[in-house]
């Protein structure tokens, strides 16, 4: 059940399969399981959806492991999909927000790499689709996204870790939330979560023009890094893609935004300058606690500026 | 399964714009099998490279040679595996 789980230890794709249907089963009238498409290898792709009822509700889309070997990112996820059932009836931010939109959550995005990574290679980053004419596999999932597709800070070569695919959604595990975003017209938010860089970041990444709603977005991020950092003190740097690391073409944020989702972040979780993406499982618990409140942050400022 | 004994992770810091441009060449040869964990990206901000064990000593004269600064931000990139294994496998043994 979801009280022996342990949160503080690394999972395999089976392992959290498997925690999702727990999950289900144990907060039945909160929380269902979405079936939206199967990867490259064909692996379920799934989404948790966290409602209290109603149709035609807007929604926030939280995202974890778009990026296999980012382990610290599909355990925040399962950490923080558990956090959101606890908190519903109990903290009035999480209530508030349930009680008006719905949230889905893909904890696994990239499941194919995931199960390579626990399988054959702990350092992979990307999908594990064949590239017709090269010996070198998969696509990077985050630079396959239709906006400014096959710009700056990505690659055109297959061996390359940031190789952006033969053309726009051509992975089936980004046309999946593509196809489920555009299908239900009301998602407002999109967080999708990275690890490790220790940054919350908006678009745009493909240009280094300011997006319309810069200011607001880089208010909305200022109060989140500031709360996370309050919890054990981790700093947070913040702003846009393209100012904060470099240009990056083909994000998901970036499509997002340009599909009409003001509220588009994307976090770096934390870094201790030792690990990397080998970051200890004892970091788990404390990486998903600090970075609680910084989405919750986000989450409230959804629910009140309704658009 | 991929093992990386003795394979280290730099955590380098660039100077100025063309210490980036070098780091940026030096990620493009291929046949060095360089992986960039974090890219390099601005002045001042640290990039983390993974270099292949037998690519090490090339990697650290072309830093030193070029005046880029670096750190050892993992020793041996095997070992943090196996330590992770280790750790995952006590976890499933552990009774709840």
């Amino acid at each position: 059940s979801t009280s022996t789980f342990d949160f503080a230890s690394y999972h395999t794709l089976d392992e959290i399969y498997d925690w999702l249907n727990t999950l289900v089963a144990d907060h039945p009238n909160l929380v269902s399981k979405l079936h939206i498409g199967q990867s490259y290898e064909k692996r379920p792709l799934y989404v948790l959806k966290f409602s209290t009822g109603g149709s035609n509700r807007s929604a926030i889309w939280l995202d974890t492991g778009i990026h296999s070997r980012e382990w610290i990112t599909q355990a925040t996820g399962v950490w923080t999909a558990n956090k959101i059932v606890e908190e519903y009836g109990q903290d009035p931010s999480v209530t508030a927000i349930l009680d008006s939109m719905d949230i889905f959550f893909e904890i696994i995005v990239n499941p194919d790499g995931f199960a390579f990574t626990h399988s054959s290679n702990r350092l992979w980053r990307k999908t594990r689709s064949i590239n017709a004419g090269s010996p070198c596999v998969g696509v990077d999932p985050n630079r396959n996204w239709d906006a400014g597709f096959g710009g700056a800070g990505s690659s055109s070569n297959p061996c390359s870790e940031t190789y952006r695919g033969p053309y726009a959604h051509s992975e089936s595990e980004v046309k999946s939330i593509v196809d489920f975003i555009c299908g239900h017209g009301s998602v407002k938010s999109i967080i999708s979560i990275h690890s490790y860089s220790q940054m919350l970041l908006y678009p745009y990444g493909y240009k280094t023009v300011p997006a319309p709603n810069h200011q607001e977005l880089n208010e909305v991020a200022k109060k989140a890094v500031s709360d996370l950092a309050a919890v054990y003190g981790t700093k947070y740097t913040y702003g846009s893609i393209a100012d904060t690391i470099y240009m990056a073409g083909g994000t998901s944020v970036d499509w997002a935004y340009d599909n009409g989702v003001k509220y588009s972040f994307t976090f770096e979780l934390r870094d201790t300058g030792r690990y990397g993406f080998l970051l200890p499982s004892s970091q788990i618990i404390p990486t998903a606690t600090e970075t609680w409140p910084a989405l919750l942050d986000i989450m409230v400022h959804v629910l009140e500026h309704p658009y | 399964e991929k093992l990386f004994v003795g394979d280290q992770v730099l955590r380098v810091t660039a100077r100025d714009e063309e210490q980036i441009a070098l780091l940026r060449v030096l990620g493009e040869r291929t046949e060095l099998q360089l992986d960039f964990w974090r890219h390099p990206a601005r002045p001042g901000l640290p990039a983390d490279l993974q270099v292949p064990f037998p690519c090490l000593q090339e990697v650290k004269t072309f830093l030193e040679s070029n005046n880029i600064s670096y750190s050892v931000m993992i020793e041996d990139v095997q070992e943090l595996l196996d330590e992770e294994k280790k750790t995952m496998n006590k976890s499933r043994r552990t009774e709840r």
